[in-house]
């Protein structure tokens, strides 16, 4: 599904050049449960704003279902994010004018589908992550939790084949954060490709390989036993 | 230090109203070290804002200092938060147009130190919490766990007797984490009081008393063995 070959993301401060990536080769099959792991800064968030065609690489080769992205406009790829990549971003990003429930609707605006229809796919979600009672809430009108479970019911509405969620448990406690799981699990056992930034080592036991990530390298990518 | 007595936050939405917090007494004595836990969306960050005089309640009784805090203006309470309470937020609330530096600073501007003695200040709290080389990077041009970090070292620099620690370490690996915890310890042997509310049950186990709420009301509170 992916290939990523000696990638690399660098961000120029002044004199200072930053490595966010150093020259990172991956391969992601479709069908895969990776959890992605590292310290503080390592790296981690950039590397799934490049697999999610969020953010271009400074270099290096990255292959969508054997397309190279570097060929793709910024529309092509927006086409690309909406129908083939669901996105639970670390910070949310949830938008503070909506309510909860028009937030989970948004990747069906974008795809086209009619108003009625959009709210009858994202009630049975928000009801999925527990939100069935906050969906005329803003975000500011949120738990922290509360918007982090949004942000992964939005990822999730338009039945994407690769989901990339970046920390989709750090707000919640440890029964959510199970609930949560447990989504992700069941989606995986369905045929969905799941990619799992996550600082919890029981979330990275339930998956199928652990990569680890060091000052913008990957130090080891291993099968989970 | 602190006396809240049926204290509750209350918001009203259309025709329902919402119990952020339902009641809640407690005493929290000068030089506490609390862990506050329970589910996402229980009333821990209102909690957190009632405390740390971000947000008044809608009614019951908060006396910090033995001053009632419904009798003071808000510039009175805008003193005591600048003198008195370093607050970390569970979303960081960085200014997003000032360098991580300049964010460490800020308490130290609204108290009135000099720009070359906020500096000085500055520095050191933002090596104490690993981000030495980061200290010219705007919160946009950091990780998540890194603008976290920067959060800590502003609540910590004005070197306040009362620190509220919202979710502290959601977005670091363990061992940043571990860091940071090991630095709210040490403030506590030093005599600070500090509340942390949390998911994670290591670092509950570090506090001196855990507080539980569930659906807006304290449901146990107990000292650690
Ligand atoms: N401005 C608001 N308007 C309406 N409801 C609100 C508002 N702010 C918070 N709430 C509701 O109050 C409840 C408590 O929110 P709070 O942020 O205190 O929870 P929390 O325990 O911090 O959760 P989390 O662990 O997810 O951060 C939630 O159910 C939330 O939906
Ligand atoms: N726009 C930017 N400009 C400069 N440096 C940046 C920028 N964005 C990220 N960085 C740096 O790149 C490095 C990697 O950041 P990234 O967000 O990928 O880390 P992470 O592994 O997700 O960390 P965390 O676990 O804290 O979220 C960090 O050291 C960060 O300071
Ligand atoms: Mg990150
Ligand atoms: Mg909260």
């Amino acid at each position: 599904m992916i290939k990523l070959q000696n990638i690399s993301k660098n961000y120029r401060m002044g004199e200072v050049e930053i490595c966010a990536l150093c020259g990172v080769d991956l391969d992601v099959a479709s069908g895969d449960l990776i959890a992605i792991m590292g310290p503080s800064g390592s790296g981690k968030s950039t590397l799934m704003n490049v697999l999610g065609c969020l953010d271009r690489p400074t270099s290096g080769r990255y292959l969508f279902e054997d397309r190279e992205i570097s060929a793709m406009s910024d529309d092509e790829l927006a086409h690309v994010r909406n129908a083939k990549i669901g996105f639970v971003f670390q910070s949310f990003n949830l938008l503070p004018r909506f309510t909860a429930l028009k937030n989970v609707e948004m990747p069906l605006v974008y795809s086209g589908v009619s108003s009625q229809a959009r709210t009858e796919r994202a009630v049975p979600v928000m009801e999925k992550v527990g939100l069935g009672d906050r969906m005329y809430h803003k975000p500011t009108e949120l738990s922290g939790g509360q918007q982090q479970r949004v942000a992964i019911a939005r990822a999730l509405v338009n039945n994407p084949p690769l989901l990339l969620a970046d920390e989709p448990t750090g707000n919640l406690d440890s029964r959510s954060g199970a609930e949560i799981l447990n989504i992700l699990v069941n989606l995986h056992q369905q045929g969905v490709t799941i990619i799992i930034v996550t600082h919890d080592p029981n979330i990275a036991a339930r998956c199928k390989r652990i990569i680890t990530l060091k000052d913008g390298g990957i130090i080891s990518n291993e099968t989970v036993p």
